[in-house]
């Protein structure tokens, strides 16, 4: 499960705040995955006191609307990544990036589709730069693209390049997922489907066997 | 030698914090750096194990504008339940009730009645609607809070509200379950020239993917 509480003294609208609220909702606790489970509990409440004497934010368009939806993206995305981080059995975060897509919802759905891809889970955890896999969990995310316009970076290391496999250096490649999982660091993953306008982010982590055995001993 | 052994902190760290970078500055304060608002976290006696904290409290001291995202998974938890129903109601709310230990999910009308008791308990020792509280719950699923220890720690819980970092750093590990790690951030920044702040706290660990409107 996973829960959330949002406080800001900035002065807004109810209809407003409950859009912005959403749309930070679906750009950080709505992309990240541990497990692929759902929970029944699953909560965010957000609050707005509006004591900073801010100006009113009565439209979503304004500019003062843009500014304090950037706030709330910001902490939202900061507490959704520390969650996937923190997934049971980790040992390092996974942040996966899509360009390229028509929207940024389809590229969004791309993103998770890849982060919460049990096979790309396993091979980050076992520090296998698997390619073929991150290409298939992109294409079944359900969202068309070309896969000659794939193109599937590791770190800084490019794997795939308009749909090729390229000669990558395996062992630099391993060697940036070892380093990311002993540190309990970030694995990137950066995926380009085309040349649309649109872009998303998706969080998850590795799976490991620590994982079977948390659940295996927390029962429900 | 000045911290007590009873220090949120003693019991788990505090996770990395991986904000973007942007036109903010990340302050101390986690969910009372916003004015306005207090919180707390103790232990009430909810967990099967340990005395790590497992009641949290966020309190405004006007009413907030409130707005919420749940689950869409069709088995809701009673407070999901509750709160959905509470926030088409009222478009504003003054407190957040939230509890470690019990899910209160799959725990059909009594669990549900649990809430409401629950939330009028609150609501009358702050002397607000109880439509203005909401409330979370996280833990194993299938089981019912336990009750009479949540009702039996209000008044402390209440008597415990600071706006303090400390405030917000004992909420934050009270909701926590099988997480390794608290979660809180705030961050500092400019709307329309005025300096705005926004906080949060947030628990999880597994059983996340969520999915919510």
């Amino acid at each position: 499960t996973m829960l959330g509480v949002i406080t800001t003294d900035a002065l807004v609208k109810s209809d407003v705040w409950r859009k912005m609220v959403q749309i930070a909702v679906n750009r950080s606790f709505n992309q990240i995955t541990v497990d692929g489970d759902t929970s029944t509990n699953d909560t965010v409440i957000a609050l707005a006191s509006g004591l900073s004497g801010s100006t009113p934010i009565s439209s979503i368009n304004c500019n003062e609307a843009v500014q304090l939806q950037a706030c709330l993206d910001a902490v939202m995305q900061g507490l959704a990544k520390s969650i996937a981080w923190d997934g049971e059995g980790a040992t390092c975060l996974i942040e996966v990036i899509v360009t390229g897509a028509e929207s940024e919802v389809k590229a969004a759905k791309i993103a998770r589709s890849v982060a919460s891809s049990s096979l790309v889970k396993a091979a980050v955890y076992g520090r296998d730069p698997n390619w073929g896999r991150i290409a298939a969990a992109a294409g079944h995310a359900g969202i068309p693209f070309h896969q000659n316009n794939l193109h599937i970076m590791l770190g800084d290391i490019l794997l795939m390049d308009k749909g090729q496999p390229l000669a990558f250096d395996r062992a630099a490649a391993g060697n940036y997922l070892k380093k990311a999982g002993e540190t309990h660091g970030t694995v990137g993953i950066y995926i380009s489907v085309g040349d649309g306008t649109g872009s998303g982010q998706a969080w998850g982590c590795d799976l490991s066997y620590d994982y079977v055995k948390i659940n295996a001993q927390y029962t429900t | 030698v000045a911290s007590s052994v009873n220090e949120p902190s003693n019991y788990i760290p505090a996770a990395p914090i991986f904000i973007p970078e942007g036109p903010w500055k990340e302050i101390p304060g986690g969910i009372t750096a916003a004015k306005g608002f207090k919180a707390a976290g103790i232990y009430g006696g909810l967990r099967a194990k340990g005395e790590k904290p497992d009641l949290a409290l966020v309190t405004c001291d006007i009413d907030a504008t409130a707005a919420g995202a749940f689950t869409t998974n069709m088995v809701a938890a009673a407070p999901v339940l509750y709160c959905k129903k509470a926030l088409d109601i009222s478009k504003v709310a003054r407190a957040v009730l939230i509890n470690a230990g019990q899910a209160n999910a799959a725990t059909g009308d009594a669990g549900y009645q649990d809430v409401l008791e629950c939330a009028d308990t609150l609501a009358m020792m702050l002397k607000v609607k109880r439509e203005e509280v909401l409330i979370e719950s996280t833990g194993v699923i299938g089981q019912r809070i336990k009750k009479e220890a949540l009702l039996n720690a209000v008044p402390r819980l209440v008597n415990s509200l600071t706006s303090s970092i400390d405030g917000a750093l004992s909420a934050a590990v009270a909701i926590t379950t099988t997480d390794l790690v608290s979660k809180s951030v705030a961050i500092e920044s400019q709307v329309g020239g005025t300096n705005i702040r926004v906080g949060g706290m947030a628990k999880g660990s597994g059983m996340i993917h969520p999915n919510m409107a």
